[in-house]
């Protein structure tokens, strides 16, 4: 069940829409789009999420927001999550080869331990 | 428990009930404290809590779990890994010691960390970026390996409690496992003086261990406290 991926890239979509609140968000094609992106998204994990809350909720919710905020059912959807692309980008799941491309040094590492009586 | 912190300060702390270690925007990581035996006040980690947040193209979230006699090698879910990139698994459980020991490496965060138990209680030991250590909220102002045991519940380790081990007794046997007087032999004289277990000098060993192999070197793995220096025995 990939619900919370779902979330994650709505939250992403649209959170550079929040500053300017609620009432500007109802007339707002991108938040439209990125609730439809979302909806698309919980249609394509469905089958896995069947007996899973989160995504019930999600559903849920998509559907009290597309109507609070009088989004139309069909329209162009949010822009797709950047998925990575070359061999650096490729590296963005492996945070010390992708530090090293990018800073040309090892990261800086700490130790925190908690044991004992 | 004993606490050495990111930053190098080292505490004996008595908390009891769910305390944060970590609480970053990657990582939430919470240990349970508990009385070790009725009548003290000196408490042992009985729980380890992990959270993984979900962290864009990566990985989903994850929660790990570990409870005393209880240390599995998988999340919550049953799961040993989360996420696989360019054929490499960016979230991994594995065990040396099925029951007693997970380690954890999170590749999308650069972190690894290490689950023990040892005796009747179960220590934690966490290797992570600063960049991946610096990205919190300051609201998130309890996290006790970045600021380490609050003032009102430092004991003091160089200061045992007396009994029911002979102090002398219990010098000599951490001073047979560890090899510098630095803080892990005092905790380790701190925590069989404490118990009178002879097994729990195993987390102050397995706590250096963790040091040596994270800190990646001889410099900066021995704190020595202020007041007791040299090698032991």
């Amino acid at each position: 069940c990939r619900i919370l991926r779902c979330n994650s890239e709505f939250v992403a979509a649209t959170v550079h829409l929040s500053g300017g609140g609620g009432a500007a968000l109802s007339s707002d094609s991108a938040y439209c789009g990125a609730l439809r992106s979302y909806s698309l998204c919980t249609k394509r994990t469905a089958r896995p999420c069947r007996g899973d809350l989160a995504y019930h909720s999600a559903v849920q919710g998509i559907e009290d927001l597309l109507i609070q905020h009088r989004c139309p059912r069909a329209g162009p959807t949010a822009r797709p999550w950047p998925r990575p692309q070359g061999a650096v980008l490729g590296d963005a799941c492996l945070y010390e080869r992708s530090f090293v491309s990018r800073e040309g040094r090892a990261p800086e590492y700490r130790h925190c331990s908690v044991f004992g009586d | 428990p004993h606490i050495r912190t990111f930053g190098d300060d080292f505490h004996t702390c008595a908390v009891q009930g769910a305390w944060p270690l970590i609480d970053n925007d990657y990582l939430y990581v919470q240990v349970t404290g508990a009385p070790a035996s009725q009548g003290t006040h000196h408490t042992v980690v009985t729980k380890i809590t992990i959270i993984f947040k979900s962290w864009r193209q990566c990985t989903d979230q994850q929660l790990y779990q570990a409870e005393l006699d209880d240390v599995p090698a998988a999340f919550a879910d049953g799961s040993q890994w989360s996420g696989e990139r360019r054929g490499r698994r960016v979230l991994t459980v594995r065990t040396d010691s099925p029951g007693r020991h997970a380690e954890i490496r999170a590749a999308y965060i650069g972190t690894l960390l290490v689950v023990r138990q040892s005796g009747r209680s179960l220590g934690l030991s966490v290797r992570s970026p600063r960049g991946v250590l610096e990205a919190f909220h300051p609201d998130h102002d309890l996290q006790l390996c970045v600021w380490g045991c609050p003032a009102s519940y430092r004991v003091d380790a160089l200061r045992p409690p007396p009994l029911p081990h002979a102090a002398g007794a219990a010098e000599a046997h951490c001073a047979a496992l560890l090899p510098t007087r630095d803080v892990y032999y005092h905790a380790c004289v701190f925590d069989l003086t404490a118990s009178g277990d002879l097994n729990s000098s195993g987390a102050a060993v397995g706590a250096l261990q963790d040091a040596r192999s994270m800190t990646g070197s001889g410099q900066g793995v021995h704190l020595l406290p202020a007041a007791a220096a040299g090698p032991a025995g």
